[in-house]
């Protein structure tokens, strides 16, 4: 069980404030580790944390960034996250492949990365995916924040319909949420490793998403992904497959992980968190945590690999 | 707050390309106001579409006529977000 200042429930789904009222809580319980940092706000204004962990100040160090919630309804991943940011503060200096990645590397973590979506998913529609921006000339809101990054935008797998699950908004960055994330990105300039957490099938996938064409990386990323993929099924048993997202799944132009490969950053993955489409996106609370503990056995191998193979 | 009454979930198999080629057409249907949430792509991955209860007996009948095989794995998607609620208010509790 994860210890806890303020008896956060990590096997429960929770508002958007109670998540950022956690953060505050892990910063606080880890002060030389963790810090809650704002870097940028939706559409609606709303504040966008990730949460820092770094063992020594100074020079940016090699980075890795942990994405979760770009997709408003797949709320498995916005609970992953927060189990995961509290179990990386509390596995360093116990752990000591964690504690070899943080004398190593910074870890930033996003938990959600889509906050108007994530609270309109909680006062209005369950179901909903994309950001909550006005389309003007259109009655339908929002971008699909995963197909909006400056990658082929506007490519294959994406809708230039803005009523469309999959619109990829007017422009590349369009999105504000999207935008926060890729100048954090760029102005720090030393990121290794992006991994995006989604919902749901089973997958951990790795460019490229808008083209079949194979990455030049993708025997390493797919051996890695491999890996990692065994390593969380010994938890339970899940099985996931892998593979390049435009082979694996479906083209999707857009989407972060090309971004992030395209630009400098090779450890690139999605994952498709746990859920065998009987719940659709309603995964069962009681499934939270041994969703997150799996996962976390996946995104330790990527991280270790990272750590012993920096460029 | 956005009711789903008697929506269900349909799980379709799709078999070859065109298959695909008939279920996107099915898909892409404004009026039908389907909420897709795995998309038709490769032959040995399921697709699943959340279907609204106004609009069952149409894509029943599509499906059907175009030979598509289907299942329905949700069957009342409001009860499942009803069980969601509920569980959050206790956990808030």
């Amino acid at each position: 069980q994860e210890r806890s200042s303020n008896n956060f429930n990590y096997g429960a789904y929770h508002s958007l404030e109670a998540i950022y009222h956690e953060m505050d809580n892990i910063a606080s319980d880890f002060p030389d580790l963790a810090s809650r940092v704002k870097i940028g706000h939706s559409f609606e204004n709303r504040p966008m944390y990730v949460l820092k962990f770094s063992t020594e100040e100074g020079v940016p160090r090699p980075a890795i960034w942990l994405n979760a919630g770009i997709h408003s309804r797949e709320w498995i991943s916005q609970a992953t996250a927060i189990w995961t940011a509290r179990k990386i503060a509390s596995d360093y200096q116990r752990d000591p492949a964690i504690t070899s990645i943080l004398e190593k590397m910074d870890i930033f973590l996003l938990p959600v990365a889509n906050p108007d979506g994530y609270v309109y998913t909680q006062t209005q529609n369950r179901l909903w995916r994309k950001t909550r921006s006005l389309n003007p000339g259109s009655p339908c809101f929002g971008a699909d924040p995963n197909r909006n990054w400056n990658a082929s935008f506007a490519g294959k797998g994406a809708s230039d319909d803005p009523c469309s699950e999959v619109y990829h908004g007017p422009h590349a960055n369009s999105e504000v949420e999207v935008k926060s994330v890729v100048d954090f990105i760029q102005k720090h300039g030393n990121f290794k490793c992006f991994i995006d957490l989604h919902s749901y099938s089973q997958l951990m996938m790795y460019p490229y998403g808008y083209t079949a064409k194979k990455a030049p990386d993708a025997e390493e990323l797919d051996k890695l992904a491999r890996r990692a993929a065994k390593a969380l099924a010994s938890v339970s048993g899940t099985e996931y497959q892998v593979g390049p997202t435009c082979t694996t799944v479906y083209p999707a132009s857009g989407s972060s992980i090309d971004w992030a490969y395209d630009n400098g950053i090779k450890f690139a993955f999605t994952l498709e968190l746990r859920d065998t489409g009987t719940y659709g996106f309603l995964l069962p609370a009681n499934q939270i945590i041994p969703t997150a503990e799996e996962t976390w056995l996946g995104l330790k191998t990527i991280m270790e690999h990272v750590r012993d193979n920096l460029y | 707050r956005e009711k789903f009454f008697g929506d269900q979930v349909f799980r379709i198999n799709v078999r070859n390309g065109d298959e695909i080629s008939k279920l996107s057409q099915l898909v892409n249907s404004n009026n039908l106001k389907l909420n897709v949430w795995k998309s038709p792509s490769t032959f040995n991955r399921p697709v699943d579409v959340l279907v609204p209860s106004v609009s069952l007996q149409p894509v029943k009948s599509f499906l059907t006529s175009q030979g598509l095989e289907y299942e329905v794995t949700i069957e009342d998607l409001q009860t499942l977000l009803d069980n969601e609620d509920e569980e959050m208010r206790q956990n808030e509790g």
